[in-house]
């Protein structure tokens, strides 16, 4: 078959979600990514001058035309509700409010990266981001 | 050892504008 295409997300996941990463909050204080709370990106937000959290409710799960290691995933974004489709691999990690780090193929995710992650479902609410009016 | 800002871990998703 024909080599496939580029796709929009990256081939290789990054490096701050193998388990032990140092992630640095808004206030300054360290964690490792596995201990992060919703809190903690929470009040980051609140601190933040240009960055603000949206709820991006999961509608779809898909596999990807391009590839079977990488998935589609279809939010509903803020309150407007706008629809925002994302083209990652199966293990990429999002944070869930009130859960923790939730991937397609969580398997492959706490395989490759040591991450505890559970199953991301249609219904479960991301964190996401997006910017702060700036008027 | 790096250290990784908070922001690099949630996408960030742009929705459409409205009003």
């Amino acid at each position: 078959p024909p080599s496939l295409s580029s796709t929009v997300a990256p081939p290789s996941l990054p490096p701050y979600f193998i388990k032990g990463s140092i992630i640095q909050l808004a206030d300054g204080e360290l964690k490792r990514v596995e201990d992060l709370k919703t809190e903690d990106f929470i009040q980051s937000a609140e601190i933040s001058t240009e960055l603000k959290i949206d709820s991006s409710t999961v509608e779809r799960i898909e596999g990807s035309h391009t590839s079977p290691n990488f998935a589609v995933v279809q939010f509903s974004v803020g309150e407007h509700r706008a629809q925002v489709s994302v083209e990652v691999l199966v293990e990429y990690p999002f944070f869930v409010f009130g859960q923790g780090w939730s991937s397609c193929c969580p398997d492959r995710t706490t395989q490759l990266l040591e991450l505890p992650c559970t199953k991301l479902s249609v219904g479960d609410v991301c964190i996401s981001l997006t910017l702060k009016n700036l008027r | 050892v790096p250290v990784f800002p908070w922001h690099s871990l949630v996408p960030f998703l742009e929705p459409s504008q409205s009003g």
